[in-house]
C-alpha cells in the first residue's frame, strides 16, 4: 500500500491512498463505498469489501480522514494472543471506531495511537487545519513513532508504504522513492485531489496489485472519490 | 478501465444484524460465497475453519458489540459460517507477521 498526507500552500489538507494486496480479480468485484448514516446524516464514509466489516479507508465529514497501511512485524502467535486473551481491536475496527467517536484530528490521533490493536500497522491521519497530517507507526500496545507535516521546515507531505519511514525500502518494493520524486515534481502549489490522484497512478507507486484508489479531503467531504484500478503497471 | 465502486448507505439506526443486508441485496450470494471461499482458501488451510468455528456460540464474548452482531448478520446473510466469517474478516490480523 502507498498512502500519502499532503498540505497545500493555502493550507489545504489532501489525503490519498493505494490499497495493494492480493487476489485482485476476487477482490475488485467486491469494493465498495459506504456512507455510514444515523438520523439521516452521514456520520463517516468509508470503502471496504463486501462482508468484510472493518475499514482501511474513510472519512470523517469535515474532521479527518484515515487510512491503514500493512507493517508486517512479530510472530503470529503474538497477534493470536492479542486477539483472544487481551481482547484487543483488530486494526481495521480500530478506523471504524475512531471514525464515529473522535470528534476532531487530535482526538482521533490520540484514539489511533494509544488503542490496543491485534497487530502492526501504519495508521495515516489528515485533518482540516494546517499541518493536521500524521503518521503514526503503531505496534500493538502503543505508537513507535508519531511523524507529523512540518510545513515550517518545508516538509509539506508525507509518504507512507509498508516500510517504518527511517528506514530504506528494498529496492524490489520500493513504491516510496516513485510517489516522493513525483510529489516533488508536482510541487507544494500545485498539490490538489487530481494531481494526488496522478502522483498514486505513476509506476511502481501504483502496480499490479493494487485494487484501488481513494483521494480524500475532510474539508471538502463531497470530494471523496474511490477508483478500483484495472489499468495497473 | 479504472471505474467507480458502487456507492451504498448503511444506517447505524438499523440493527447490527441487519444493517448489512441493504448492501448485500446488490450481490449473487453464490459468487459472492464463491468469492469469499477463493480468498480465504488462499490464506487459511480448510482444517482451521471448523476449530474457529468453534467460537460461533461464544461470538459475544469475544468481540465486541456491535461488531459481533454484525458479523453474525453478515454469514447468515451471505450462507457462510461463523468460522468462515471470522476468519475473513481477521485476514490481515492472520498474516501480518
Amino acid at each position: 500500500c502507498t498512502s500519502i498526507v499532503a498540505q497545500d500552500t493555502k493550507g489545504n489538507i489532501y489525503h490519498g491512498r493505494n490499497l495493494d494486496y492480493s487476489f485482485g480479480e476476487s477482490l475488485r468485484k467486491l469494493i465498495v463505498e459506504l456512507q455510514f448514516e444515523a438520523n439521516g446524516q452521514i456520520i463517516y464514509t468509508g470503502t471496504t469489501a463486501v462482508g468484510y466489516l472493518g475499514l482501511w479507508t474513510g472519512q470523517r465529514p469535515n474532521k479527518f480522514t484515515i487510512s491503514g497501511n500493512e507493517r508486517d512485524k512479530g510472530h503470529w502467535w503474538r497477534n493470536a494472543i492479542a486477539a483472544f486473551w487481551k481482547r484487543s481491536s483488530p486494526v481495521s475496527w480500530l478506523i471504524r471506531d475512531t471514525l464515529l467517536e473522535a470528534e476532531n484530528f487530535e482526538a482521533a490521533k490520540w484514539k489511533l495511537a494509544k488503542s490496543p490493536i491485534i497487530a502492526d500497522v501504519y495508521y495515516i491521519l489528515g485533518g482540516v487545519n494546517p499541518n493536521e497530517g500524521v503518521v503514526i507507526t503503531r505496534n500493538r500496545d502503543g505508537p513507535v513513532d508519531i511523524w507529523p507535516l512540518m510545513t515550517v521546515i518545508k516538509q509539506w507531505y508525507r509518504v507512507e508504504t509498508n516500510y517504518d519511514h527511517w528506514t530504506t525500502p528494498p529496492p524490489s518494493c520500493d513504491r516510496r522513492t516513485p510517489a516522493i520524486k513525483a510529489l516533488n515534481a508536482t510541487g507544494q502549489d500545485k498539490i490538489n485531489l487530481d494531481t494526488l490522484f496522478h502522483v498514486l497512478s505513476v509506476n511502481r507507486t501504483l502496480n499490479n496489485s493494487t485494487i484501488y484508489t481513494t483521494v480524500m479531503s475532510a474539508a471538502q467531504p463531497d470530494k471523496y472519490r474511490t477508483s478500483v484500478r484495472t489499468c495497473n503497471r | 478501465g479504472d471505474y467507480p465502486p458502487p456507492r451504498f448507505a448503511l444506517s447505524l439506526d438499523t440493527a447490527p444484524e441487519q444493517r448489512w443486508d441493504e448492501v448485500l441485496k446488490h450481490y449473487n450470494r453464490t459468487e459472492l460465497r464463491r468469492a469469499l471461499r477463493l480468498v480465504m482458501s488462499s490464506l487459511v488451510p480448510e482444517w482451521v475453519i471448523p476449530i474457529i468455528s468453534t467460537i460461533g456460540p461464544e461470538l459475544d464474548e469475544f468481540f465486541p458489540y456491535p461488531y459481533s452482531a454484525e458479523l453474525r448478520g453478515v454469514c447468515k446473510a451471505i450462507g457462510i459460517s461463523i468460522g468462515e466469517g471470522i476468519l475473513l474478516n481477521f485476514v490481515y490480523e492472520a498474516t501480518a507477521f
